[in-house]
């Protein structure tokens, strides 16, 4: 997964707060095909854990690619990676490349 | 790209 994504980079977020914080846009059959970062809310998981950025673009949440998928079933996978209780992080590929 | 164009913008999600 994400080799053939040079600019690629693997984040992991520890559940460091009741709230992962971050807003997304995009999915397949829109505009921005893949998910894209447009809000890091201060004091939740993702900004704690200080290593995501807005623009940056969704490729794979713990492993499981994102392309193809449409915003709701994104947005419930990463709502779901976030919530279950078998890991205390969630681990998003990410891309600065749209 | 013409196709591209033409794609509806997408909602935002809060997580």
């Amino acid at each position: 997964p994400g080799l053939l994504e040079p600019t690629s980079t693997l984040v992991r977020v520890a559940k460091s707060a009741s709230t992962l914080g971050i807003a997304i846009e995009g999915g397949a059959n829109t505009r921005q095909p893949l998910p894209r970062i447009v809000t890091i809310q201060r004091g939740g998981s993702a900004h704690n854990c200080g290593q995501l950025k807005v623009g940056q673009v969704i490729l794979e949440v713990n492993g499981v690619p994102l392309r193809g998928r449409e915003h709701r079933d994104a947005a419930q996978l990463i709502a779901e990676a976030f919530k279950t209780k078998e890991r205390d992080h969630v681990d998003f590929l990410v891309t600065e490349f749209n | 790209r013409e196709k591209r164009l033409t794609l509806p913008p997408s909602e935002i999600t809060l997580l």
